[in-house]
């Protein structure tokens, strides 16, 4: 399952 | 962040100011397609509508700030003080072909039906064909200026980069993202041909032109 992280790319 | 990323935004920063930098100093857009650069203007601003409300880096908010800053002054320039240069005749494909169905793409595929993550995943999925109307221009044109095939491979290079980054991501940190890994990789294999004619031509010192 997706791992929802930070969305800390650009 | 891993060198790849890292490396992958630097490549990203270089294309677009490489760009920024042709237009102002040749003063002329000819060979650029200003269709291609409100897209991109729209993936940032869709993108990083979060500036101000999720603060993750200094480099972070740098960046975001830089890319939207640089877009617009890239569409300024086409549209408005270099006008008389730009190419509409040549820059016919249409936006709206590619605009809609990734809109609705991305109320029916997202990980999470808000506002800001379906802007997000439009960003995501625009991204990954707003270089068509460019590419599309070039077949047109038949050629393209070699300062506008680097901004293409440095533009090009960074999602392949990112690529990378986010097999790495997977592998030592275990994270991954569906939507942006499909998109990118859609995006890197559009890329393809350009890259195939710009090793074989442009690094052999020729100017990169389409079979005719």
């Amino acid at each position: 399952s997706k791992i929802q992280m930070e969305k800390d790319e650009l | 962040m891993n060198i790849f990323r890292l490396v992958g935004d630097l490549s990203h920063l270089l294309a677009i100011l490489l760009l920024l930098w042709k237009i102002w100093k040749t003063r002329s857009c000819a060979g650029v397609s200003g269709k291609s650069q409100i897209m991109f203007g729209l993936v940032y601003i869709t993108r990083y509508l979060d500036l101000f409300t999720n603060f993750i880096s200094i480099y972070n908010t740098t960046m975001k700030a830089i890319f939207i800053a640089v877009a617009i002054a890239t569409i300024y320039l086409i549209y408005f003080k270099f006008k008389a240069t730009y190419d509409s005749n040549h820059d016919t494909f249409r936006m709206e072909f590619l605009i809609v169905p990734v809109g609705g793409l991305a109320f029916l595929v997202n990980h999470d039906f808000t506002a800001l993550e379906i802007l997000w995943t439009f960003s995501i999925y625009l991204e990954s064909v707003a270089i068509l109307p460019q590419l599309f221009m070039i077949s047109k044109t038949g050629e393209a200026e070699t300062i506008t095939s680097h901004y293409l491979f440095a533009l090009g290079s960074y999602r392949a980069l990112y690529i990378v980054n986010w097999v790495y991501r997977y592998y030592f940190e275990g994270f991954f993202d569906l939507i942006a890994i499909v998109a990118g990789c859609v995006q890197t294999i559009l890329y393809c041909d350009f890259f195939y004619l710009y090793v074989t031509k442009v690094m052999h010192g020729k100017k990169l032109s389409l079979p005719a």
